[in-house]
């Protein structure tokens, strides 16, 4: 990506261990990969690792080289590894991709192109075809990279629909992957802002929301008036500084009923009247139909206007406000109405890390004790690799191939994240899953918390943070979990049976009182459930590592906007004499009550410092 | 018997690899769908063995050999495939 690793400071001089990070291997689940990418060729590349145990086994017309070490695919209906969508492609290089010079979207974004770990090899495992990524497909893939050697695994696939975890094939496969030392980085979906959407809900996971960068995409588009109104869309085509007649989509219609006309739905409007014209549509899949009629350009409209998407010819999109700002120029213009549609530029947000508005939100459904998703990462226009073969837009229309495609999702946001605990496991390759996974959300930088009409969820949207790899290296404690801490999380809330069907072994489950609370699990974060008007006192055990200087005194410090909670954390100060030394303490929070709205919730911060690091854990206390 | 359209390809999840060393997982995965369906016929069902992390298969399968497999006590669940999405 072009931006995005230097937003979140691992820039081109950056404190790297290079042999250890050419020894990491990053297994990407997902659509295939391009294996001529510039992003994977292996200049300057040794040979594979020593502990890599896989093969290059891509099929027809797929060679695997020295970056790009494995290759499998699992599906009947494709021969080869290929990935022929470029999402693969593009989430691999954003893991690991190697540095690329000068590449750009049509001018658009440009600049070098660098993955979280360029040094790192590449295992690409092909679960998706067509018809989508079948979960007997993606448990196959898991179970042949967790064989196969690698060190992380990044899996930017999900549904919309939450599943129990013992019928989560995700959850399956990063569980076995975990009790063998491998973190599992998964996107949490895309199916905000509604609440409780988040679809990767397992404590072993890591959990990746997606979040804006500093660089966005903006189409400025200029009224006949001289009013210029700023889009969101990548518009890539230049209309000469001319400007075009517009026409409202339900009058460029005589057969279709006035709301599938201002819609601009397929079939609707006239050549005849949009020739030589821009359509101004009320839905954004109205472009496809602007395009075919023959219209110079479109104007769209859009539920959130926070991301750019790519369109396939000269448009922009605006949500609701400058939609209408737009509707009513032409209202008042009737014949004379002109616009000017500007080619996309690039401008610095300042108001960045913002919580993407298509990031699915907590909180959690099946764990609601376990806040996710567990962390931000830049998830909206990433430039990255892409197939050269594969569409750049939905449109069928749309003839463009390029070499490096900009694309937003938490799919995008995913591969940040599994970049950066390969970043952080290359400088300690003996943690945990558990402890990369703590360093990276107790050291993840505060994301911009500003209301907005999709960002009140705050925590359930976008975790413990926006990552900060350079800090994560050095988190001086970590929360620390292992396989029989997630079995007795789970006996909390599964029978024993049920707790076995997702370890896949005899685990048992204490009875009485020795079970613990489900606020126990030594987690990163803290959550909890309380009954909504009612007063509660609730307590959470935890047990730090100490992964800094030996001697070192920690003071704990709560930083809470709200009066609602009174925290209170015993002991205060934490006394460390040697490495790897662990202390546990108790956090209590008391409250009069939260109110019965849906989602109500108080938070807080728990900071740990012994003033040189800062150990940082979201505090919520919520009525699920 | 069951026509092809009535079989739905399901993840028979076995959990952890024994530790046993001759274990032989597909030897495993087919013996169990034998129990359910006439010896010849089970290789023509299973579709795909997880055998290098963990004990598993998918097979294309009726809701009652379903039923008979989930019920097999070395059987830790059965699950409908479904499809994900990039995201």
């Amino acid at each position: 990506t072009t931006r995005s690793w230097d937003f979140v400071g691992l820039n081109g001089k950056t404190k790297r261990n290079r042999s250890v990070e050419s020894d990491t291997i990053i297994g990407v689940i997902d659509t295939g990969i391009w294996p001529e990418s510039e992003s994977f060729k292996d200049h300057g590349f040794g040979p594979p690792p020593k502990k890599w145990k896989g093969a290059c086994e891509g099929g027809k017309n797929f060679t695997c080289n020295k970056k790009l070490i494995g290759a499998r695919f699992y599906g009947s209906l494709y021969d080869s590894a290929r990935d022929d969508e470029g999402h693969g492609t593009h989430t691999a290089s954003t893991a690991a991709g190697n540095t690329v010079n000068d590449v750009s979207f049509y001018g658009l974004a440009q600049g070098t192109a660098r993955g979280g770990v360029p040094s790192a090899r590449i295992a690409a495992y092909k679960v998706c075809g067509i018809e989508g990524c079948p979960t007997d497909a993606i448990l196959a893939a898991f179970d042949d990279a967790i064989a196969d050697g690698v060190d992380i695994i990044t899996i930017s696939l999900g549904s919309p629909d939450v599943a129990l975890l013992q019928n989560d094939p995700i959850a399956i496969g990063a569980f076995h992957a975990m009790t063998k030392g491998i973190l599992t980085s998964n996107s949490a979906g895309n199916s905000g802002p509604t609440a409780s959407k988040v679809a990767s809900v397992a404590p072993w996971i890591l959990t990746a929301a997606a979040s804006s960068s500093d660089r966005r995409i903006i189409d400025k588009v200029i009224l006949g008036n001289g009013k210029t109104l700023v889009g969101a869309s990548v518009n890539t085509f230049r209309l000469n500084g001319t400007s075009f007649p517009l026409i409202y989509g339900k009058d460029a219609s005589r057969q279709c009923s006035e709301i599938a006309a201002a819609s601009c739905q397929d079939g609707c409007l006239e050549s005849g009247l949009v020739k030589g014209k821009v359509v101004l549509c009320d839905l954004a899949y109205g472009v496809d139909e602007a395009y075919r009629s023959g219209a110079v350009g479109s104007i769209l409209k859009v539920d959130w206007d926070d991301d750019s998407q790519i369109l396939p010819f000269p448009a922009t999109t605006f949500s609701d406000k400058k939609f209408n700002v737009i509707k009513s120029y032409y209202k008042n213009s009737t014949k004379d109405a002109q616009v000017n549609l500007q080619r996309s530029e690039v401008e610095r947000d300042a108001a960045a890390p913002l919580v993407a508005s298509f990031s699915s939100r907590g909180p959690n459904s099946i764990l609601p004790e376990i806040i996710k998703p567990d962390i931000s990462a830049p998830g909206i226009t990433i430039l990255a690799a892409f197939s050269p073969t594969a569409s750049i837009t939905e449109s069928s229309d749309d003839t463009r191939h390029v070499n490096y495609n900009i694309l937003s999702g938490t799919s995008m946001a995913c591969p940040h994240v599994a970049g950066a605990a390969a970043y952080v496991k290359t400088f300690h390759p003996d943690w945990s899953p558990a402890a990369i996974k703590s360093s990276l959300m107790t050291t993840a930088s505060p994301m911009n918390a500003a209301q907005t009409s999709y960002n009140a969820a705050g925590e359930f949207a976008y975790g413990s943070g926006h990552i900060n790899p350079v800090q994560a290296i050095d988190p001086g404690l970590v929360y620390e979990a292992f396989k029989q801490d997630y079995i007795n999380l789970l006996c909390l809330v599964l029978n024993q049976t049920d707790v076995r069907l997702i370890s896949g072994d005899n685990s048992t489950c204490s009875t009485g009182s020795d079970k613990g609370s489900l606020q126990d699990h030594n987690y990163p974060s803290l959550a909890a459930v309380v009954a909504p008007n009612k007063s509660f006192s609730v307590k959470f055990h935890r047990t730090v590592k100490n992964v800094g200087p030996a001697n070192s005194t920690y003071n704990a410090k709560i930083l809470a906007n709200s009066t609602q909670v009174d925290i209170k954390v015993e002991p205060e100060v934490l006394s460390f004499k040697s490495l790897n030394e662990e202390k546990t303490f108790t956090l209590t929070a008391v409250g009069k009550g939260l109110s019965n709205e849906q989602h109500s919730h108080v938070t807080a911060l728990l900071v740990w410092s012994d003033g040189i690091h800062s150990v940082r854990s979201p505090i919520v206390i919520h009525n699920n | 018997e069951a026509i092809d359209e009535e079989r739905k390809v399901h993840i028979v999840y076995l959990g952890s690899l024994p530790d046993n060393k001759v274990y032989s997982p597909m030897s495993h995965h087919l013996g169990l769908l034998e129990k359910v369906v006439e010896s010849n016929f089970a290789a023509k069902i299973l579709t795909r063995s997880y055998k290098r992390s963990f004990s598993g298969f998918a097979a294309k399968l009726t809701d009652q050999e379903k039923e008979r497999l989930a019920n097999m006590k070395e059987v830790v669940s059965v699950f409908p495939n479904r499809l994900l999405q990039p995201q």
